[in-house]
């Protein structure tokens, strides 16, 4: 996965991701694509979740997952998800959730739907995706709809091992999480950081919106076999657009 | 950072001046209602309704993809992800129960398909 967020000269925030799944599921050497990618293509749906006869917030969804991993709160903060890979991984978390060892602790996904439905601003997002105890390690990115709200929370099961504030940003106007700690080199086989930062500093500031970085998400290798759609979200605005996406032909795998 | 040899290697689309944004292509993602002021057991059963097959067969190529190397993974995921599932935060788990009956598919695998995040972090 790819999630950037990005702020335009004037402080106005785009937030969106590559959403990529399926890596060593099998591989159809027929059509040269890997067959779990295939099949969540044709599942990709949008949903207004909405509460009192109201829009509370938008995301988008594989059909019959309950969970969430990207969404808009309008006028509050966006959020995505990226995996993180800990040897203290998902499977520990779960093994505790059995045994009654981690009993409050929340799986990924749904921590990020109870922090769209209770939270209503970015500050109390933040606070609540930083300090709630889970089963799974992963990398949130939350948006706002304010100038340099922005931030990539590394998230272990009992808190929160880097934050990282846009405010603070090596890049100065945006920040870019593949599925790496910040700060740390990505497996050379798995460099999605490189060239995303390479495209996002081609890109420029001044064109810092959905067509931009869109076209930095429809560049090889954030978007490879695995990538199944991008999201573009703005807060400010409540724009939210789900584009499929795939990387037929001469693509990397992942 | 290692480049990667042609045709695989890194590419920006700006370099060649292209623009692949089209926001007509928004619209080939349906948009539904989940309504949190509906019981649990009610709010997905559209989207269940609708998208049944496609849920299957996304369980169906896991299954295929396990069963080579252990053949009882059909049987493991109804019984052990089946029984899982009472003990699921609500009111995750009474949606969980209705797209499970909705689609004809058992508890099990649904639930499974539902925690696969942090099954996939190994």
């Amino acid at each position: 996965c790819t999630s950037i967020i990005a702020q335009d000269k004037d402080g106005h925030l785009t937030h969106a991701r590559n959403l990529d799944f399926g890596l060593f599921m099998g591989w159809d050497a027929t059509i040269h694509d890997w067959p779990i990618s295939q099949k969540l293509r044709k599942m990709i749906i949008n949903v207004n979740w909405i509460k009192d006869g109201k829009l509370l917030f938008k995301s988008n969804n594989f059909a019959g997952y309950v969970g969430i991993y990207n969404g808009l709160k309008p006028n509050a903060f966006s959020l995505t998800a990226d995996d993180r890979f800990q040897l203290e991984g998902g499977y520990y978390g779960i093994i505790k959730w059995l045994f009654g060892l981690e009993a409050d602790g929340k799986w990924m996904s749904w921590l990020a739907r109870e922090t769209l439905e209770t939270k209503a601003t970015y500050l109390d997002a933040k606070e609540h995706l930083m300090n709630t105890p889970m089963l799974s390690p992963v990398y949130f990115i939350l948006g706002g709809a304010k100038k340099d709200e922005g931030c990539i929370i590394a998230r272990s099961l009992n808190g929160t091992a880097i934050l990282s504030e846009m405010s603070d940003s090596p890049h100065g106007w945006y920040l870019l999480e593949t599925n790496y700690d910040q700060g740390t080199e990505a497996l050379y086989l798995d460099d999605r950081d490189t060239p995303g930062i390479r495209c996002m500093d081609k890109l420029t500031q001044k064109n810092a919106g959905f067509e931009g970085i869109f076209n930095v998400l429809s560049s090889r290798t954030n978007l490879n076999k695995l990538t199944t759609y991008t999201v573009l979200m703005s807060v400010e605005t409540a724009r939210f657009e789900t584009i499929l996406q795939s990387c037929p032909g001469e693509c990397y795998p992942w | 950072h290692v480049e990667l040899p042609a045709p695989y290697k890194d590419h920006c689309i700006l370099d060649d001046k292209q623009n692949l944004y089209d926001p007509s292509k928004q619209f080939d993602i349906p948009w539904f209602d989940v309504n949190l002021d509906l019981p649990p057991s009610e709010r997905w059963k559209q989207v269940g309704a609708a998208y049944k097959t496609q849920i299957a067969d996304l369980i169906g190529v896991l299954i295929d993809l396990i069963t080579p190397i252990f053949p009882e993974a059909v049987k493991f995921a109804d019984d052990v992800f089946g029984e899982m599932a009472p003990k699921l935060a609500q009111p995750y788990r009474d949606e969980i129960y209705s797209i499970s009956e909705v689609t004809g598919i058992p508890l099990g695998q649904i639930t499974m398909y539902n925690i696969f995040y942090e099954i996939f972090t190994v």
